[in-house]
């Protein structure tokens, strides 16, 4: 049998072992592991690897937890700008989307991209109403709220800085 | 952000990144995720790459491809490939973050030069892990 297997990332930066509490982390590491099993559950069965990792984004993007889709952190006027891409190894054909704020799962718009689309990328409101034309899933401002993330952004705006989601602030003294 | 690579049972690879962005960032700011061959690139000749992390180092060094580039013209393996623009040509530019990769011949490489990644994999071989700190 030819090898197969899948890898995925939730996001990397500072993260001190001691900044999440036991249970924040077991829900870290379970969100990981339910996103893992959807995409090896499509290769196990002789999915493609498209598939594959399309699953399995889709399983992080569903997750509050992780930044992206229904996690995704606030940008400086309080609403979301999701972006996403996908590529095939075997056609090096791709597909991305960028500045979009109301696609459930930007991946699979991505991918709809890809496969029905003569360009490569597409960005915010067109990209939407491509997104439309194929009957892609929408979803509300309500959809995207998570109150960690609100206060995230509070703290963010208040200190006129930016930041990535897994990261300390770059001022933050520790010790 | 989030991420995916995978090899299937026909030896065909794939790669996925999807992200909120960055808290509070304004303009219209884009960081690599969405950007292919900077923090996602597929191709069955070299590898499949997912990046997370800084974006704008990681534009600017074009990274996914870049470890394809490696690999395809340099004759690097997955691994060396993947060390050689995680741990030595990011940092050169202040890129903090990671990267999965896998190859055409099923390797897989989990790679980042900060604290932690939220990351995990599982190969048919029976291998399967998931962790979030350096040291795990």
């Amino acid at each position: 049998m030819k090898p197969f297997g899948i890898a995925i990332h939730g996001g990397a930066g500072t993260i001190p072992r001691d900044s999440l509490s036991a249970e924040r982390e077991a829900l870290y590491l379970e969100g990981l592991d339910r996103a893992l099993s959807a995409g090896y559950e499509v290769l196990l069965r002789g999915g493609s690897a498209l598939e594959a990792v399309r699953e399995a984004v889709v399983e992080l993007e569903n997750n509050p937890l992780f930044n992206a889709g229904r996690g995704s952190v606030f940008n400086h006027i309080g609403s979301h700008d999701m972006d996403a891409a996908i590529m095939c190894g075997r056609t090096l054909e791709a597909g991305a989307v960028s500045g979009i704020s109301q696609i459930k799962n930007p991946i699979v718009l991505a991918e709809t991209i890809l496969k029905h689309s003569d360009h490569v990328m597409l960005i915010g409101q067109g990209a939407e109403e491509f997104a439309r034309l194929h009957h892609l899933e929408f979803a509300d401002a309500g959809y995207f709220y998570d109150e960690f993330r609100h206060q995230q952004w509070k703290e963010a705006l208040a200190a006129g800085r930016t930041q990535l989601d897994h990261s300390l602030p770059a001022n933050e003294k520790m010790g | 952000t989030v991420g995916a690579v995978a090899i299937d049972l026909h030896g065909n690879l794939a790669a996925a990144t999807s992200t909120g962005g960055m808290t509070n960032k304004k303009f219209g700011r884009v960081g690599d995720s969405s950007i292919i061959g900077a923090g996602n690139y597929a191709n069955n000749v070299t590898c499949a790459v997912s990046c997370t992390g800084h974006g704008e180092p990681f534009l600017r060094a074009v990274t996914a491809h870049d470890v394809s580039c490696l690999m395809e013209y340099k004759g690097l393996s997955l691994r060396d490939a993947c060390r050689e623009v995680v741990h030595k040509k990011l940092p050169r530019i202040h890129g903090e973050g990671g990267l999965i990769a896998t190859d055409a011949a099923g390797n897989i490489e989990l790679v980042f030069n900060s604290d932690g990644m939220y990351r995990g994999m599982q190969h048919s071989d029976g291998r399967r892990e998931v962790a979030i700190y350096k040291e795990d």
